[in-house]
């Protein structure tokens, strides 16, 4: 079955880009197929994934007003096989106010990537996994994302401020597990931006693995400017300096993340 | 006049709270009278401001959907003398959808404000400066920020990524302008996390620089652990480490931004 995650925090700049298209880059490397949805209006994974984003371009803004079919909008990443992108747009931005008064606000993503994953089965395509990247907010964009997605993949930015935003995610979550998605639980928490250099990372990572215990991956992701130079270059860190620290521990992320299919 | 300035950007973590809170204790220090007023439903600057804010304590919830008046939410910042605080709280979370259908939504802070900063000066205490922290989206709490506000402070993290955002950004600028607020004009650019040592971080400083000329701060804020520790001890990096690289970029930059008030 498809593993539909959604990248979400509401802290700003955590890494929830920056995890979303390296894990599905490591992935798609390991020979999964991969569909990276892109729900930020500021369109940074659509960026780090060299996909056209520009104003009026199609993309997931679309398909949430129910204009246009995923199928219509979905495109190959180039620097990377068997991943794929839904793109966002500036177009976005408008989008939260424009979603409020219509009709199942909160479900339109769910409904449109459930007909997506249907078709793309039946045409014998189907992706082993979907990452939804959201932006630094708690609003309608997010809220689709949580009811479209299966499990939640939580990046946790190595900082003291990060500790104080993941209450207010986890309350979050807990109502929208009881009003639109029972089924959504937390598959990883992972520690990014880790200097180990610092006290108060090493300080706010004990915190976090005493309070999540195992949903926190084993693997931290390291502060590294290959990783933030990469984007700049339209890249992954794992194509732009696949012998990087950071580009490897992406990779055993991933593989971590792999493992628990496995398992469950 | 009191300058009321919006610290505003998009993109998440580019340090919007940090520069509010240690800009305004820098000015503070120098004994101009500050208000800071925090509008993020995380409430970072209520926390580096040593200011209660848990669920329920007034706040500025309470003065947007017009429950209390801003006078009784205020509150004085023990660890900086001069500087006051609007707190933020979690209930400010659903602010932003229960705004939505409220009549003069986008003006409801301009008024309230107004309302208090003519009452400071009846009692003969006018605030020298507000400093107006901003969550990392452009919905309704930024949207009334702007159209409370008369200058902009923008802070730029020296990060490809923060380069995409700015149009973003200046394009709502503009429409703010057009329908809500024509006094608004950028104040200052203000680079921060500067890394000397990454050619990255000199690329995005040469192109900000370079598109934005005068408007960008001679003082960058360099990327600094102290100032990203002070928080969780409750402070600003001013009298956390005053003495630290961090400290005194804040206190050159808090001088380049009185400057301005003197030619203006
Ligand atoms: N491990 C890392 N080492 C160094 N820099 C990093 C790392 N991870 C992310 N960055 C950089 O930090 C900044 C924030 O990361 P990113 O944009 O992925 O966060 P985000 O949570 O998606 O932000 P937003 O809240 O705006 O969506 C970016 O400039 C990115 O390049
Ligand atoms: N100059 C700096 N050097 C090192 N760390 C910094 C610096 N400025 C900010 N930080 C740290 O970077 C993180 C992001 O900064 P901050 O929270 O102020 O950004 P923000 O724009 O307010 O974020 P959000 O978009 O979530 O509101 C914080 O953990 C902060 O402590
Ligand atoms: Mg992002
Ligand atoms: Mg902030």
């Amino acid at each position: 079955r498809t593993r539909v995650l959604v990248v979400a925090n509401q802290k700003g700049g955590v890494g929830k880009t920056t995890t979303a298209v390296n894990l599905a880059a490591a992935l798609a490397q390991s020979g999964q197929r991969l569909l990276v949805v892109d729900l930020d209006p500021q369109g940074n994974a659509s960026t780090a994934l060299s996909v056209l984003h520009s104003e009026g371009t199609p993309s997931s803004y679309d398909v949430l007003t129910g204009r246009l079919p995923f199928d219509q909008v979905t495109v190959e990443c180039p620097d990377v096989p068997n991943l794929f992108v839904l793109p966002a747009t500036i177009d976005l931005a408008g989008a939260e106010v424009e979603l409020v008064s219509l009709v199942a606000r909160e479900t339109r993503l769910q409904k449109a990537l459930d007909g997506h994953l249907a078709a793309q089965e039946a045409r014998g395509q189907r992706y082993d996994y979907v990452l939804i990247d959201c932006p630094p907010s708690l609003g309608l964009l997010t809220v689709n994302a949580l009811a479209a997605g299966r499990e939640l993949l939580i990046p946790v930015q190595c900082e003291y401020y990060a500790l104080e935003g993941l209450t207010q995610l986890l309350r979050t979550i807990e109502s929208i597990r009881d009003h639109l998605n029972p089924q959504l639980r937390v598959a990883a928490i992972v520690l990014t931006m880790y200097d180990a250099r610092t006290r108060l990372a090493a300080g706010v990572a004990d915190e976090v693995r005493g309070h999540f215990g195992d949903a926190v991956l084993k693997t931290a992701i390291p502060r590294s400017v290959r990783i933030s130079e990469a984007p700049s270059y339209g890249q992954t860190v794992l194509t732009y300096d696949p012998g990087s620290p950071g580009s490897l521990s992406y990779l055993e992320a991933a593989s971590e993340l792999a493992a628990q299919t496995r398992e469950a």
